[in-house]
């Protein structure tokens, strides 16, 4: 990626992480749709052996050999049985039945977690810089598990089993599912035997936001990452006959339109169908768009789609706004013709000015990448929210990392925007997802096990939680797109990556697999399901308390039983229990304790933690006391707990909620 | 409906496989038997899960649920892209 590397200050700290090295014994599995092997993203220039522990293979198949692998793509499998068992054999003239990436998401997702660096960098000069994965001297193994005609279980289990017996050190997964119980999700049931293994498992939060209870992958073995935006931003402007300017983004190159004012129609009053104003697949009358700009709404089709079908009914341009679905929210595309994507704000005023002035006119102005974009980050309006709708003592998303318009390594097989039609080829493409921010932290984790190679998942889990920044250095909290205002925990969960501070965290809070354990058995789940998981033979203890509260999670979710409106009668205390093992120097850490919740008193208990020694643990609890009779009015709230020796902070959001 | 086959991931008790067995793949094979004759393995795990994945009718899903050493069937899931 370019320009991600500097935003969370990987360029200025280099020398912080041992890049020449530890972490090239790193190896990162991408579970996606496979690798475009030629991607200068995988030159292996510079990099030496491939890491003795790796047992893993170059699996050949159609367009691919062994001798695509090298020493930076060390290994590539395909996984295709369950696909073929459902859907019939894959037709090998349209995707590659090998790990050949025909798709281009895959190449994306694989290069933003460990791409080498790549000088002059950009998708049609846009986004122009050196791209370079998060750790970008780790391996990198591709298992495809994703096809045309979507991504099938036993197909996911199969790779995250070879990938076992492969010895990843990471996996990064950037696909999700329904919602289901952990023990019959497979990528969590698949995660649970990696974490075993001390295989750090990054997932990607979804792409269901704003809507609250919109999460994937939300067991707690599980890093789920959601999307923010970087500094950067394509500014394209929308300029109307009545001298409104609008401001809107795209990432269209090519032949520009005309200097002047140009004829402007909404889509919707240019077909004879229902849904015209969304300009999907044979619903334009040329006679009524040729020569002209079309206006159309987004939503259901794909966005660029919406200009393929202006183009092919003989529109010039387009200019696509917003609603109510996306608000503010700018994704920026590589339309095939120029186009322009603007705010429901901007698409409204746009909207009335098309059906208020009978000769309506319009033109777009592109500009280009414009860097040091403020605030940033923000949290993307797409990406999933919580709370967790299957643990909601479990908050998540864990963290948010850099999701929107990341340009990174992308298939020769596809066009920039996706479309059959489109018969562009390009060496990188910006696109958009929690898809896209899920590498960033796999590569981040990659290059804090390089640092640390005898931590635990969940010790490189909590160094990049507990680090990570909820406030821009103003003192501001970090923004929610969809709303405007400050964003909460149940958007980005501890806060944005911060990867330097994450090398050094001072403290963690450390999971074990009996941890797990213990949180399936406070879940009441059967032996069977705990078995189906631990594949072991593992009975809980029936003389033993079990509480979800009590897993060392580095951050709280605090639900209040009943009480909401003070009316209730449920337990109004709450406890949570975590311990810290101290994986700095020794010192003396205390508790600060903020809330934006009056109705809730947090105490913690002891105030102050010291530590003497490398890996000592120390305990503490938290008792959350909600006023029944000042019980807020909404159902959620906010707070965080700090630990601090002066030289670390030690972070933990708290999410409330009543219910 | 009811024979339109399916995808499920068959999860075994590994640790409880009857001494008859010389190896884990043999019982899978087995205990698919006993409920489909035409049923095949599409994959068998090892390490993430222990046991394999299979095409069954709804019926025979059932039937394999309700035998020894089967914890749980799961059916297929689609996941997708974010």
């Amino acid at each position: 990626t370019t320009r991600s590397p500097q935003f969370l200050g990987l360029d200025k700290n280099a020398n912080l992480y041992p890049e020449s090295n530890s972490v090239s014994e790193v190896i990162i599995g991408v579970l996606d749709t496979g690798v475009w092997p030629e991607s200068k993203s995988f030159d292996d220039t510079g990099l030496g052996p491939v890491p003795s522990s790796w047992k893993g293979e170059c699996e050949s198949g159609t367009n691919f050999s062994a001798s695509n692998c090298n020493r930076k793509l060390i290994g590539a499998r395909f996984f295709s049985k369950g696909y073929e068992a459902t859907l019939g054999p894959i037709d090998e003239s349209k995707e590659s039945r090998s790990p050949r990436d025909d798709d281009g998401h895959g190449t994306h997702t694989a290069s933003t977690a460990a791409g080498s660096v790549v000088e002059n960098a950009s998708l049609f000069g846009y986004a122009s810089g050196t791209a370079r994965g998060m750790a970008a001297r780790a391996r990198v193994a591709a298992y495809k598990v994703c096809w045309a005609g979507g991504c099938f279980s036993s197909d996911i289990v199969a790779a995250m089993d070879k990938a076992v017996e492969d010895n990843v050190n990471v996996m990064s997964m950037s696909l999700g599912g329904g919602v289901s119980d952990y023990y019959k999700d497979s990528v969590a049931t698949g995660a649970f035997a990696a974490m075993e293994k001390g295989i750090l498992v990054s997932c990607s939060a979804g792409n269901a936001g704003p809507s609250p209870f919109s999460l994937s992958n939300t067991s707690p073995w599980i890093t789920t990452v959601g999307a923010g935006t970087l500094d950067r931003d394509f500014p394209a402007y929308v300029s109307l006959g009545d001298a409104k300017n609008f401001s809107g983004v795209s990432l269209y190159r090519g032949k520009s339109l005309p200097g002047t004012l140009l004829p402007f129609i909404y889509a919707a009053n240019a077909s004879n169908s229902g849904n015209g104003n969304l300009c999907m697949t044979g619903t334009l009358i040329p006679e009524k768009v040729a020569g002209k700009v079309v206006f159309c709404d987004r939503g259901v089709n794909p966005r660029v789609q919406k200009g393929a079908v202006v183009k092919a009914a003989g529109g010039i341009g387009m200019v696509l706004a917003n609603t109510a679905a996306n608000g503010e929210e700018l994704v920026a595309d590589s339309h095939l013709l120029p186009a322009t994507a603007v705010g429901q704000k901007s698409g409204d005023i746009i909207r009335k000015y098309l059906v208020s002035d009978p000769k309506p006119t319009v033109t777009i102005l592109f500009e280009g990448t414009k860097l040091g974009i403020e605030p940033s980050p923000v949290v993307a309006a797409f990406s999933s929210r919580g709370p967790n709708s299957i643990t909601p003592q479990l908050l998540k998303p864990d963290i948010i990392a850099p999701g929107v318009n990341i340009l990174a390594g992308w298939s020769k097989s596809v066009g920039p925007s996706g479309l059959a039609i489109d018969d562009r080829r390009v060496d990188f493409n910006i696109i958009s997802g929690t898809s896209m921010s899920c590498p960033h932290v796999s590569g981040l984790a990659a290059l804090i096990k390089g640092a640390h190679p005898d931590w635990s998942p969940a010790a490189i889990r909590s160094a990049l939680m507990t680090t990570a920044y909820t406030a821009y250095k103003n003192g501001q909290k970090i923004q929610d797109i969809a709303t405007g205002k400050p964003s909460t925990p149940f958007d980005h969960g501890a806060g944005h990556v911060d990867p330097v501070s994450a090398l050094n965290p001072g403290l963690v809070y450390d999971l074990t697999v009996d941890d797990y354990l213990n949180f399936l058995c406070a879940l009441n789940y059967t032996p069977s399901q705990i078995n189906s998981l631990a594949r072991k033979d593992f009975t809980c203890d029936s003389k033993k308390k079990y509480s979800v509260n009590d897993l060392n999670y580095p951050s709280f979710a605090v639900v209040f039983d009943g009480v909401l409106g003070g009316g209730g009668s449920g337990s109004s205390v709450v406890k949570h229990t975590r311990t810290l093992t101290n994986v700095g120097s020794p010192g003396t850490y205390k508790v600060s304790i903020s809330s934006e919740t009056k109705s809730v008193k947090i105490s913690v208990e002891p105030e102050s933690l010291s530590f003497t020694g490398a890996n000592e643990k120390k305990s503490y609890t938290v008792t959350f006391t909600s006023n029944g009779s000042a019980a807020p009015s909404s159902a959620e709230g906010f707070g965080r707990i700090e630990w601090s020796d002066g030289k670390h902070v030690v972070g933990s959001p708290i999410a409330f909620s009543w219910t | 409906v009811g024979d339109k086959k399916k995808t499920y991931i068959v999860h075994m008790a590994k640790y409880q496989m009857p001494e008859s067995f010389e190896h884990h793949l043999h019982w899978y094979d087995s205990s698919l038997r006993s409920v489909s004759d035409s049923a095949e393995m599409i994959y068998a795990y090892n390490n993430v899960v222990h046991g394999f994945s299979t095409r069954l009718t709804t019926e025979e899903a059932q039937r394999l649920e309700a035998q020894p050493g089967i914890l749980a069937v799961v059916p297929e899931m689609r996941y997708e892209l974010h």
